[in-house]
């Protein structure tokens, strides 16, 4: 029941690639994933939030060094994307720990650490036992910081 | 390095709460996360994707029976969200396992199930240990069975 925060880890060699505007119907994440398999690419996070009309967008982080292996054409051919856009400064922040979410205080105080660094939340994916966010390469550094530091912990 | 898929879970009491187009600057998620944790709201799940323009959007699922401690109208007005939209007829399942995106065909095959079943993807938040996607409640049931009997699990 009480919330712990474990550890924060950083990871600053991953891109996002969004696939803009796909069409919201069955088999269309299943065609996405099957074809970066067959580049053989490791996805790190998969996010995809509400749809907009028939249309809906997925969002996946991979590791940099792999980009020269991802298929932009192929991809944007299968999911029938509007767009396939390629965002390299990034990094991702994850916070590991317990009941993270379902004690929104514990969400809310990492959010604020942040915000207090000035630093812009991209993307969230949260659940009670991690929460990721993706923001700016330059900023990475003192996110890591300031939550390490909210929070009382070691740096890994 | 090999992926495991280890058990798969479904909640169908939750709902989906989304704040459209909140500003996107630094400090919009935290005051959502310390609204929440004033009306004593459980977060089960934070998903927030790319922006659009100026804006962004945050979708959070939370139990059902906790919906009457919901301040909306708060929430709206700290997070200035332009509308929140709450959709009661959601399904989350939850696919919990080893490597299930840096093997991108397991996700594909996790994908690719519900597909088959004719399931629509709503949203996706999808990590190396647990791949949870947002379904209708009326599919909930065909897609643990299908992931279920696709991956050879015992149902919890
Ligand atoms: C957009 C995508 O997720 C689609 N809804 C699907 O089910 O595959
Ligand atoms: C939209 C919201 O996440 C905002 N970018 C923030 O940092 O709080």
């Amino acid at each position: 029941e009480e919330p712990v925060v474990r550890a924060v880890t950083i990871d600053s060699d991953v891109v996002k690639v969004v696939l803009k505007n796909v069409p919201d119907k069955p088999g269309v994440a299943a065609r996405i994933m099957r074809t970066l398999s067959q580049n053989e690419i490791n996805i790190d996070m998969i996010i995809q939030s509400m749809r907009e009309g028939k249309y809906n967008s997925i969002a996946f982080i991979m590791p940099s060094s792999e980009l020269e292996n991802l298929d932009t054409e192929l991809l944007k051919e299968r999911s029938q994307a509007q767009e396939v856009i390629i965002e390299k400064d990034i990094s991702k922040v994850s916070v590991v720990g317990v009941n993270l979410t379902s004690t929104p205080k514990i969400a809310a105080a990492i959010f604020e650490t942040l915000a207090n660094e000035g630093i812009n939340i991209d993307m969230i994916s949260a659940s009670n036992s991690r929460i990721s966010v993706i923001i700016s390469k330059e900023s990475a550094n003192e996110a890591v910081k300031a939550i390490h530091s909210r929070f009382d912990l070691d740096l890994r």
